[in-house]
């Protein structure tokens, strides 16, 4: 069979599909000043599957952390009017579980281009394999 | 806050794959 290893080089979502994938990318982020870029897709994965009980909170909370400081990673990736959507939809009562899917998106398209190839050419991860 | 966090880091670890 495959080692898990070479399946990680074939597609971020083989990676991302895979937990010790995701601990060495975590690792690579963390050294790379960029580990929000990957949590933040997960909770906007998430997200998603949470109780609508909750999803305000969660909506506000992932808000808060990622997208309201300008400054940070992710907000500085993701494109303006995703910015504003969803702004307006935290202000909802009831906000959409599809209200980060284009942000989700957008951090995504990022780590394809440049964090993942980046990631596969790494000391870390051609020490590892 | 705190509690935020804790939210937070829940909906992250749902997201995870379980362990193979």
């Amino acid at each position: 069979p495959t080692p898990p290893y070479l399946k990680w080089a074939e597609s971020l979502h083989s990676l991302l599909d895979d937990q010790e994938g995701i601990q060495l990318f975590r690792t690579f982020l963390c050294q790379e000043g960029c580990a929000d870029l990957l949590d933040f897709w997960f909770a906007c994965s998430g997200f998603r599957k949470t109780s609508q009980e909750k999803r305000l909170k969660l909506a506000k909370a992932i808000y808060r952390k990622y997208i309201v400081d300008g400054s940070g990673i992710v907000s500085r990736q993701i494109k303006a009017p995703t910015k504003s959507f969803i702004r307006d939809c935290v202000g909802r009562p009831h906000p959409d579980p599809a209200m980060f899917e284009q942000a989700q998106t957008e951090i995504q398209a990022m780590m394809e281009e440049n964090t993942y190839p980046l990631f596969l050419k790494s000391d870390l991860y051609l020490e590892y394999t | 806050i705190d509690s935020e966090d804790d939210l937070l880091q829940e909906c992250i670890s749902s997201a995870m794959p379980k362990k193979k």
